[in-house]
């Protein structure tokens, strides 16, 4: 499912 | 970071202190699902791990630590503090029905077989559903005080603009988290009943009551 791309996301 | 993100943040904040101020100035927190704010905290819980280990910013570090301080703090108000007020009669959701899906669909759909990577898409689906047991709540009271309210429309609208959020990184920055994007429309849609109850009702001055 891809690379996750939220990682700076809270 | 962009405009939809931010005001997702504040309006996620928002929530947050309004539940917090809501129950410790009426030292009550009769029509709080206890059981969600659990949830909630370990939300934050298992989403939160590399905040010791990953520096993204300032911003990031202190509104992670202010997320979980005043998760357990309400979570502590609740099942300490101002027990006799909890009304556990109605609190009554079976979480064990959403912590077991959860914790398979973590196991079986992620990014990455790794143990930060599974917690944190075990965070994502369990903040999706964690709202539900004091939606079920408030329909076996049948109403809610008009503050929770305004906490739960803070809280569904700050999803909302997380997907505006994934639209503008999409379009602008080639991102795209089909995961956190799942998840975050079913957390939307299972706002819309309270939505529409909110605007037609609590902003017109009147009291939300639903159909007992």
């Amino acid at each position: 499912l891809g690379q996750r791309s939220t990682k700076d996301e809270l | 970071m962009n405009i939809f993100r931010l005001t997702g943040d504040l309006s996620h904040l928002a929530a947050i202190i309004i539940l917090l101020l809501k129950i410790w100035k009426t030292r009550s927190c009769a029509g709080i699902s206890g059981k969600s704010q659990i949830l909630f905290a370990l939300v934050f819980t298992t989403r939160y791990l590399d905040l010791f280990s990953s520096f993204i910013s300032l911003y990031n570090t202190v509104m992670k630590v202010i997320y979980i301080m005043c998760a357990y703090a309400t979570v502590y108000l609740i099942y300490g503090k101002f027990k006799a007020t909890y009304d556990g009669n109605h609190d009554t959701f079976r979480v064990e029905f959403l912590l077991i899906p959860v914790v398979l669909l973590a196991v079986l759909i992620n990014h990455a077989f790794a143990p930060m990577e599974i917690l944190w898409t075990f965070s994502i689906y369990l903040e999706s559903v964690a709202i539900l047991p004091q939606l079920f709540m408030i329909s076996k009271t049948g109403e809610a005080e008009t503050i929770t309210t305004h906490y739960l429309f803070f809280l569904g609208l700050y999803r909302t603009l997380y997907l505006f959020n994934w639209i503008w990184r999409f379009y602008f920055e080639g991102f795209f988290d089909l995961i956190a994007v799942v998840a975050g429309l079913v957390q939307t849609i299972l706002y819309c009943d309270f939505f529409y109850l909110y605007i037609t009702k609590v902003l017109k001055g009147k009291k939300l009551s639903l159909p007992a």
